[in-house]
């Protein structure tokens, strides 16, 4: 594996997106994967809808919170196709489904994969770097004050509560870590990024591990 | 400075005001708090950011409502389909 990967050198990842005040961290991450995904099967990036899902995914509850596996499992369920971001507009509050018919341009998904990787940082990053980027659950409490810098101490991984997308990672300093993209704008912590020391399942990055297949 | 930073527009000595200048004060604790044990020169910093005026369960219920579903330990074969 080498020592720094980030799918952003591979123009694999969409600019930093801003939740505003609507629960929809689940969704955020769960498109940013699909995004990055296409991009690397040698697609252009392009921006897909996050409203979508958070109307659509009806065994979610939109603004109000959700899962990623949830949401992959109806994409994938349904055969529902993720239309560009610019069909179907961000609005920051959960609204009514708008559907498509199947001959609709659109993107999607095949399958997908969730796993425990706590204890198995090492193979997580090969997986980040042969599957694309991950999407994650993650304890975030101490989100709150956060400003930049390397989050090695204060963020447990006892309950998860916030969903955010893994893409890429950096051993070549004294403190290996995760480079994680947020959808809270791009004036939170690092441009919009967080950086996870990698190895102690800190804020319990590697406690469920979502990959996208197209 | 902060309102104006964070484009505010709560009036000075309202309730609202109070309110969230309390929040504001809590969050600064809690900052010194982190930052007293993160002194690593890598270690992430915490301070004011567009978080500061919110209390705690206010950032909970807004941000963190992501829930996780169980998944199995990964065992390196392949799972897909």
């Amino acid at each position: 594996l080498p020592a720094t990967f980030d799918w952003r050198d591979q123009s694999a990842v969409g600019s930093v997106q801003n939740q505003q005040a609507c629960g929809g961290c689940w969704a955020f991450s769960v498109v940013g994967a699909i995004e990055s995904v296409y991009a690397k099967s040698g697609q252009p990036l392009k921006q897909l809808s996050v409203q979508q899902v958070i109307d659509c995914s009806y065994k979610n509850q939109g603004c109000n919170g959700g899962s990623i596996t949830r949401a992959l499992s109806w994409l994938k369920q349904t055969r529902v196709k993720l239309v560009k971001q610019a069909e179907y507009p961000y609005k920051a509050e959960t609204g009514i489904c708008h559907l498509f018919s199947q001959s609709h341009d659109g993107v999607l998904v095949k399958d997908f994969a969730a796993h425990d990787f706590s204890g198995l940082e090492e193979a997580m990053m090969g997986r980040l770097v042969e599957w694309g980027p991950l999407a994650v659950t993650v304890d975030a409490i101490s989100w709150q004050d956060y400003l930049g810098g390397i989050m090695q101490h204060h963020c447990s991984c006892h309950h998860a509560n916030h969903a955010v997308l893994v893409t890429g990672y950096d051993t070549t300093g004294d403190v290996p870590y995760w480079i994680v993209q947020n959808s809270w704008g791009t004036s939170w912590g690092n441009k919009g990024y967080v950086y996870i020391k990698m190895g102690d399942n800190v804020c319990g990055i590697a406690d469920s591990v979502t990959a996208v297949f197209l | 400075s902060f309102r104006k930073q964070f484009h505010r527009n709560y009036k000075l000595h309202s309730d609202c005001y109070h309110r969230r200048r309390s929040y504001f004060k809590n969050s600064i604790k809690r900052h010194a708090y982190l930052n007293s044990l993160s002194t690593d020169k890598d270690s992430a910093k915490y301070g004011i950011n567009q978080f500061s005026d919110l209390s705690i369960n206010e950032f909970r219920d807004l941000y963190l409502t992501a829930t996780a579903e169980t998944v199995p330990p990964y065992s390196g074969l392949k799972t897909e389909g």
